[in-house]
């Protein structure tokens, strides 16, 4: 299997974008 | 499987907050951000702490298929694409110490950094969906 992570970047309150990360265990 | 998602999280904290200093210092209009970032009822408004936990558990978390492929999609804002390309060096510096994957998606989903896929949109993934939303979200996939 392998991790996903998705987190999102908040400017000023609102989702500027998002980091979506993963890697293997 | 918790202390990888715990380094990912680690590794996207850091990230995020050179992405997020990077589109103030653009001057990114906020318009051009996209859906607000609910309130988390699990902490203290006021607290300027935001801890994420991980929470992926082998045993009562579904393994999800293959992540899908990128999609085509319409063209990122290009003070944005302009962001990615500025971030993919120490994205990629990055990767060589903790051998993550990486991507950097605009306020629509579309990749502005990683090896690939840039210019395509990962918004349809679930995971990224709920981010998109201004939620932390996890997945165990193929």
């Amino acid at each position: 299997v392998r991790v996903f992570v998705a987190m999102p970047v908040a400017v000023d309150g609102k989702v500027a974008g998002v980091v979506y990360l993963s890697r293997t265990p | 499987i918790r202390q990888t998602e715990a380094e990912l999280i680690a590794q996207g904290a850091a990230l995020g907050a050179i992405y997020a200093q990077e589109v103030r210092d653009a001057g990114v209009a906020i318009e051009k951000l996209g859906a607000a970032v609910p309130a988390d009822s699990a902490t203290d408004p006021d607290s300027p702490y935001r801890p994420i936990e991980p929470r992926l558990d082998l045993a009562s978390d579904y393994v999800l298929p293959a992540r899908p492929p990128a999609i085509t999609a319409t063209a990122t804002d290009p003070a944005v694409a302009a962001i990615g390309a500025r971030l993919s060096g120490i994205l990629a510096e990055t990767q060589k110490t903790t051998l993550a994957g990486f991507r950097l998606l605009d306020p629509k989903g579309v990749v502005i950094a990683g090896r690939e896929e840039i210019g395509l949109s990962l918004g349809a993934v679930e995971e990224v969906r709920q981010a998109l939303a201004g939620r932390y979200a996890s997945a165990l996939r193929q």
